[in-house]
């Protein structure tokens, strides 16, 4: 049970289509300030259901989408993102009869706001299916197992009531 | 219910006291149930003293001192269950130069059973690590990532500069 | 006291303009109020574009390009009305080693004007002060503080460790 | 208008008297982890009057002498703890009629709570006195020029209004 690999089109700052091959066992992302690193950590919780948009460094849903700018009209540009989750899943840590499968969620600008749509393995999933799939696996947004920058502190700090829920949530 | 609460507390207790001993080098640290009769009524509490010094409440430790304790918590519970994979951006942001060391290890360690994805500037993740992945932003505003390879050459071609400790 | 507050809001804007472009070699920052008619009806806000890059939401910025935002704003305040000291613990705690450089010698810069004490971790700010206090705890769990007269020698002894970038 | 020195009488984990003489222009205080540097970061937001505990980490007043011990009953040990801030007044920044004026603030243990006192170069001084004589030279513990650890990010990310209001602050 682990990601193979992450799928990128254009997600933040990934223009086009980008590749992300993860080994097992520790890998290490590194690179100046402002290069992409984090965007990386975003793209990640977007897919594993992140509720809020401020969690994932955005105002909305389509700050996500490679080449928004500020203030802009946005005319230009690539109206739409997405990105994939690739798991091992040969020992069926997904409830799903599959050796691999490929969680994708995208945004499309629809107007003035943006709509979200969810595949698995390339079919039409949901928001809902995704929830229970990653549920049932213990995998939240707000997991234990994800730190975001300059959150580290909080892990020993939490309350000692949601300390107690993050126990709970394992058990 | 709460006999299997109570089930994964012990084990997860047991498994930060190792963890925290581990990573500090001889420190220790234990979970408190703030209500021992009905543990849903209260919280988990953490105490930890560090190696060398006395116990205090956990708030007083230092920014790099809490970093260690949130690490050793965390890799406590995945003693208990692991998760699919671990994804932390700079846990080690607030270390200095032998922490930065124990953490790099203590994740390098921690990664025959789990796989983890860590943002790091700091030369010790990237020398403990099995792949570096090198994230880079040209003047098109593009992010290009790169597999470094010789993560040597890469660290001696950086401009140096250092924590202190 | 509209027209105060404005006198001293346009006098900071500029400030920030220019601290912003010196910091990061170029970028472009300025401040925006929300209400222009009323401005005690509506806040402040910062607009910043890192140089050879697109103007994107101050949110959306990396956190070190955020620490960069912060500094500018604090010397910008400088500008107009200097404190007597600046005290900064770790604001170089998310740079990479080129903005380390650069914040360390653009403290140093403002520091003609103003006492800065700034705890950091990083070789670029020890060498950039005019004075290091070095803080050490022994066995006892006492802190001790050594003023360090030859930085060179003093962090050629300690274990190097480097942030990348 | 600045810190010439700071002393410390038994504050955190500063044991007995310590005297800290601070040079005019940069100065970079640095060492290992947990070995006091943020304590001293501490201690000025301590006299400069931080109403928060919490904000210099300690749950209660006691926790701020030194040899506080989680859970001990604290027979032996200090009582009491004192920090004192001397400032270079020359420029009549502090209105006060005096080159160099010495703020003190302390702690003493009294039954199972603290008790908090003030002198003014070494005379009885009082809360209300402190915080004159510091709003007027513009001096505040949550002022823009104090970042304690961690924060450094906030001061891009604060409200719109609390900005204003730093820089209403200033004007
Ligand atoms: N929608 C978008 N389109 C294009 N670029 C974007 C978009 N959103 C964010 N960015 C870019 O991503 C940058 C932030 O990247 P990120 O936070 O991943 O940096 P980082 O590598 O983590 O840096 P640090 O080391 O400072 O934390 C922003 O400065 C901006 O240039
Ligand atoms: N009342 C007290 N008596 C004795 N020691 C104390 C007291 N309060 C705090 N300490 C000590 O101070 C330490 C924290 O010091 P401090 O936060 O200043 O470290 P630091 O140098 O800033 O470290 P870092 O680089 O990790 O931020 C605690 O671990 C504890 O050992
Ligand atoms: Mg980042
Ligand atoms: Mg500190």
């Amino acid at each position: 049970m682990r990601l193979l690999e992450l799928e990128f089109e254009n997600f933040k700052s990934f223009k086009g289509h980008v590749t992300v091959p993860l080994g097992p066992g520790f890998t290490c992302i590194t690179g100046p300030n402002g290069s992409g690193k984090s965007n990386i950590t975003d793209a990640i919780l977007f897919v594993l259901g992140s509720r809020s948009n401020k969690l994932l460094r955005a105002r909305n849903r389509k700050q996500l989408i490679y080449g928004f700018q500020e203030g802009s009209k946005k005319k230009t540009g690539p109206k739409s993102c997405k990105v994939s989750m690739v798991f091992d899943n040969r020992d069926r840590f997904l409830a799903i009869e599959k050796d691999q499968v490929t969680f994708t969620k995208g945004i499309k600008l629809r107007g003035n706001d943006t709509a979200t749509h969810y595949l698995l393995d390339g079919i039409k999933s949901s928001a809902g299916e995704f929830e229970a799939l990653f549920s049932r696996a213990g995998l939240y947004a707000t997991g234990y197992n994800i730190i975001q920058q300059g959150d580290v502190i909080q892990t020993s700090l939490m309350s000692g009531t949601e300390r107690r829920h993050k126990i709970e949530d394992v058990a | 219910k709460e006999s299997k609460f109570m089930g994964v507390y012990n084990s997860i207790s047991e498994s930060f006291k190792t963890s925290f001993k581990e990573i500090t080098g001889g420190g220790e640290a234990w979970l408190v149930l703030e209500n021992e009769k009905s543990p849903f009524e209260g919280g988990v509490t953490i105490k930890a003293r560090m190696p060398r010094k006395k116990l205090y409440p956990v708030e007083a430790l230092s920014g790099g001192e809490k970093s260690l304790v949130s690490m050793a918590f965390i890799f406590a519970i995945q003693g208990y269950d692991p998760s699919p994979f671990y994804l932390l951006d700079e846990p080690d942001q607030n270390l200095d130069g032998v922490n930065t060391e124990h953490i790099g290890r203590a994740i390098a360690l921690q990664s025959n059973f789990a796989q983890f994805l860590v943002v790091s500037l700091h030369h010790a993740a990237l020398r403990e690590s099995d792949n570096v992945i090198g994230v880079f932003m040209g003047d098109d505003g593009v992010s290009r990532l790169h597999q470094i390879i010789d993560v040597d050459t890469f660290l001696s071609s950086l401009p140096v500069e250092a924590e202190v400790g």
